[in-house]
């Protein structure tokens, strides 16, 4: 554990709690995309129910597993029941097949021992990587977002770019390289690179979410 | 380069 990882995986626990305020606060999910939330669900259920057969690594990794997995599917059950009448499924239009296909073909190509867990988990990472991209769909057609959102996208997005200092730190430290990991993280905090730049100059500034005409 | 084996990282 380095500082990078730490704040990285704060950063995401940031962004879950911001979110779910968001949506009590508000009693909408107005602006959220139930595909890249129910995205994440998948993720974290194929990647962290190795918590059921894989060796121990620590209770902070317990715990961190057991919280992305349940406050996922809290999320997704706010979206689907809770606050249903305020979720829009016409403006959530990006096509699942195109990120799911893609997962699938990568993970079966790309992972580490050609087992079920080891494509299971290969797959987590590729579906990480490309599951925000409903979400961020959804911004580029709205073309605005409420503060709180932005908020919540940039915790996202923060926990993702410090995974890069992470992973340099381990190499450095411990010569550790985990290439799936880095190259679907890449391109993963790559996707933030626009979010981030309207983030910056506006919302930060006070000014309003809004993408250029 | 080494395979990391548990995956440690989330």
């Amino acid at each position: 554990m380095n500082i990078f990882r730490l704040f990285g995986d704060l950063s995401h626990l940031a962004s879950i709690l911001i979110l779910i305020h968001k949506i009590q606060t508000s009693r909408s999910c107005r602006g959220i995309s139930f595909k890249t939330q129910a995205l994440y669900v998948a993720v974290f259920v194929t990647r962290y129910l190795d918590l059921l057969y894989a060796e121990h690594v620590s209770i902070y990794n317990t715990f961190m597993k057991l919280f992305f997995i349940g406050s996922s599917c809290y999320i997704l059950y706010l979206m689907k029941v809770r606050f249903r009448p305020t979720q829009d499924p016409s403006i959530d239009t990006f096509r699942l097949e195109y990120l799911l296909g893609p997962s699938v073909v990568l993970a079966l190509i790309f992972n580490y021992t050609f087992s079920f867990t080891e494509v299971l988990w290969a797959f987590s990472i590729y579906l990480e990587a490309l599951a925000i991209l409903p979400q961020l769909f959804m911004l580029q057609r709205t073309g605005e977002a409420e503060a709180i959102t932005t908020h919540y996208l940039a915790a996202l997005g923060a926990y993702r770019a410090l995974y890069i200092p992470n992973w340099l730190y381990r190499y450095f430290s411990e010569g550790t390289v985990d290439p799936i990991a880095v190259v679907a993280g890449i391109v993963q905090t790559g996707l933030y690179v626009d979010f981030f730049y309207i983030y910056f100059t506006k919302v930060l500034r006070g000014q309003k979410f809004e993408l250029p005409a | 380069e080494s395979k990391p084996s548990p995956h440690d990282e989330l």
